[in-house]
């Protein structure tokens, strides 16, 4: 009875992920793989290229003034630009996590406080995790998959844009050996978001008992998923330690953007979660 | 804590439809 139960968490948040979560990782190996004929991904390898994605997704534009348009450059603006659709890209999946929070069993009757903590502290790795599947060693895909941004593209801006990606393929690359797939990922996901060793926690014991039940589901799930890899489970909860250095690292260029480009404005949801994070 | 975090507040406590961001 209890690995039934066990099954059915991860049946639940399996059917929350693929409610809130839009690109999953088989449709985003799909494309990448050239498996779909209707999804081939226009490719962003220059800033020529840059600026005709740009115009076919319709990304939402940063209002420049005049004068320092010619100040900056069009290209200073262009990188600007996109990283500021990045921004608002990234507080929708933010409401996208919350939501599959939410749908955790048990995690809307926490402490109203302990829930911020946990998206407070969550989500950065959470969103980190959902960016490996979209990538490859060569480049990542954008724009719920309609666009293919290159890796060197990327490496090419200038600093600190180019250091902005690089850590995240390096671990990508390295997470996606795990070959975990969506419904291993839903339960994964909901580890990471019941950690109780976030600061400021008020009442972690109710957090660790939820985190106990959905890890041994995930556990469960792996052996069940991939009898043939050994010690997964291991390997999948020791990426945690290397998710934690790479939201650190992530702040820390976000600051530096913030002393460094006048024209540089954080998106109101992502300035909540990054104050006073690490 | 909810205080300085009003957005993430706001989409915790959104009961179903998205909040406009």
């Amino acid at each position: 009875p209890e690995s039934a139960d066990l099954r059915a968490l991860a049946r639940q948040l399996y059917e929350s992920y693929l409610k809130y979560f839009p690109l999953t990782k088989a449709k985003a190996r799909a494309i990448l793989s050239g498996k779909t004929s209707d999804n081939t991904p226009f490719v962003i390898h220059d800033m020529k290229s840059l600026l005709e994605g740009e115009q076919m997704i319709n990304c939402r534009q940063m209002p420049m003034q005049e004068h320092r348009r010619s100040d900056m450059g069009i290209m200073h603006e262009v990188e600007l630009r996109f990283f500021h659709s990045c921004q608002s890209r990234s507080a929708e999946a933010v409401s996208e996590v919350t939501e599959f929070a939410k749908s955790i069993p048990g995690f809307v009757n926490l402490d109203l406080n302990d829930q911020v903590t946990l998206l407070k502290y969550g989500v950065i790795e959470v969103l980190i995790i959902m960016m490996a599947p979209l990538m490859n060693k060569d480049g990542t895909l954008i724009s719920y998959g309609q666009i293919f941004m290159t890796r060197e593209f990327l490496k090419s801006l200038r600093k600190p844009f180019c250091e902005m990606m690089e850590p995240k393929f390096e671990f990508s690359v390295k997470f996606n050996m795990l070959e975990l797939d969506d419904s291993d990922m839903a339960l994964f996901l909901a580890v990471i978001i019941l950690s109780g060793d976030r600061p400021g926690l008020l009442n972690v014991k109710p957090i660790e008992d939820l985190q106990e039940t959905v890890l041994h589901s995930l556990e469960l799930q792996l052996k069940m998923n991939h009898p043939d890899s050994l010690q997964l489970f291991a390997k999948v909860l020791q990426k945690m330690t290397d998710l934690r250095q790479l939201v650190t690292d992530h702040v820390q260029l976000i600051q530096l953007l913030k002393e460094t480009e006048v024209d540089w404005c954080l998106h109101p949801l992502l300035q909540e979660i990054m104050r006073d994070l690490y | 804590l909810k205080e300085k975090h009003k957005i993430l507040h706001r989409l915790l406590q959104n009961s179903s439809s998205p909040v406009d961001l």
